[in-house]
């Protein structure tokens, strides 16, 4: 069914990559044909999925610089639904050239185009920032899906977000819908976790996915071993909290 | 004695922010005349100082378009030695033009000549990507100052940040020196702590502080209440860590 999801916020370090990763896995893990593009020139996505440069045959970076198409650059990956596609930003330069080329909002739109139809989820990881690649992205996805973490700041993520949004619906993508907001690292009893759910209760409850994850260094160690954490560790509190976001999603897309 | 020192690394969340603000809130209660420049069109230092838009008279996005002085958008704070110029974008298309704007990479350096001689130090806080604002901090500072926290992404922000240093140092600011890489959030006993603290002493071990700033919630909270650390509890751990950290690195500036 193609479902273009694209994971944003313009706050650093709330859990955009380890979700978009997890989350594909979990789709992965539950047999939907699932496509990961990292369209963030941190790569962290690689890291995550343990690409190292040897590994990487080319990616984003070249599909925009019309060096190969995006099927030359999909990668296969240990999980046999989950296919990936690098940002394979190897210098500064190049960052900033695929800025530029970015600029162009329908970049990604026409290279996903053949994509569709080959997959039922496609995730976009993105930076921390609005303009360039993540406006691309969200120019051409069905949905975003908004990570957070407790606090002042990721609140006002989400604000400057939902602004975007309806620019983007405005200009480029009248159908785009919320996905959801989805905490991450989440730690119940504090005072932080208490304001910030009130907050969200109060301005965003209907976008409040059910699913929340839980704090759970396992998450961030996996990525240390190149692996989404359901190869790394089956059953931690990280990797369960994904596969039960992934039953929460699929149980909306489920066809009538 | 005018050291400028930036808060910097293209990692997204790992307390670049709340370094900054509670660095800078240290130096001042150790009555070191300081300055905080939000170099970050994020805004996260108002936030965390209680500037709303009302209590803002202008900041670097005026200074950079030639509509103020830096003179005329310092503001008082809360500390008596401290002082603070926000970042001051208020809309998506500010923060487009800001960063065209920051192109030209002398920009902060000229309109901070006059400053240096009235402050001891100078603090800027920068967004978590290279390029624009953070080039333009880097290249009229004194030092840079590199928070991290535990995990794969992180180290990666490191190796980036200081392949970008050489470059800085090849083409625009010779001198520039390292404050130091501070490890934040520190969590000890994590495998992820352990794992990280190996790779920092066996690559970066000389550039190492020997502070580091605990996990601490009350660092999160405080943000909520627009007050640095130290004026919303002057005891917890986050708090002395801050202030370890201005002894620490005060004791490197002292004057022979
Ligand atoms: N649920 C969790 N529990 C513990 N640690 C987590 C969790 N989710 C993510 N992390 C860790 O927090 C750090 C930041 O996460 P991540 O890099 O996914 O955020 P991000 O939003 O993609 O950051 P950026 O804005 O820099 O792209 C990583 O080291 C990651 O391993
Ligand atoms: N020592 C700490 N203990 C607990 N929480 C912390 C600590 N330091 C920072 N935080 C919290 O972690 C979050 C990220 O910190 P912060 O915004 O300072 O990072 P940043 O590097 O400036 O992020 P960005 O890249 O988005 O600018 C904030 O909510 C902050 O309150
Ligand atoms: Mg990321
Ligand atoms: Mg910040």
């Amino acid at each position: 069914m193609g479902r273009i999801i694209t994971i944003a916020i313009p706050k650093g370090g709330v859990g955009k990559t380890t979700t978009a990763v997890n989350l594909a896995a979990s789709f992965a893990a539950f047999e939907r044909r699932t496509l990961l593009i990292d369209a963030d020139p941190f790569g962290a996505c690689s890291m995550s999925l343990g690409f190292t440069p040897e590994k990487t045959k080319g990616g984003l970076y070249e599909v925009f610089n019309f060096v190969y198409s995006m099927t030359q650059v999909i990668h296969r990956t240990e999980l046999a639904f989950l296919d990936f596609v690098p940002a394979n930003v190897k210098a500064p330069q190049h960052e900033d050239r695929l800025q530029r080329l970015s600029e162009n909002r329908t970049m990604l739109r026409n290279v996903l185009r053949q994509l569709v139809p080959h997959y039922d989820y496609i995730l976009i990881d993105t930076p921390p920032f609005l303009r360039g690649l993540t406006t691309n992205a969200l120019s051409c996805s069905d949905s975003v899906l908004v990570p957070m973490k407790s606090g002042h700041f990721s609140l006002e993520g989400v604000d400057k977000l939902f602004r975007h949004l309806e620019w983007i619906r405005e200009t480029a993508n009248r159908t785009l819908q919320v996905e959801g907001i989805l905490q991450t690292m989440y730690e119940p009893h504090l005072k932080v976790t208490e304001i910030s759910d009130r907050e969200l209760q109060l301005r965003y409850r209907k976008h409040l996915l059910r699913t929340s994850i839980p704090k759970n260094t396992h998450l961030t160690e996996a990525s240390f071993y190149g692996k989404p954490a359901i190869l790394f560790n089956a059953t931690s509190r990280g990797t369960l909290g994904y596969m039960e976001l992934a039953r929460e999603l699929m149980g909306r897309h489920a066809v009538p």
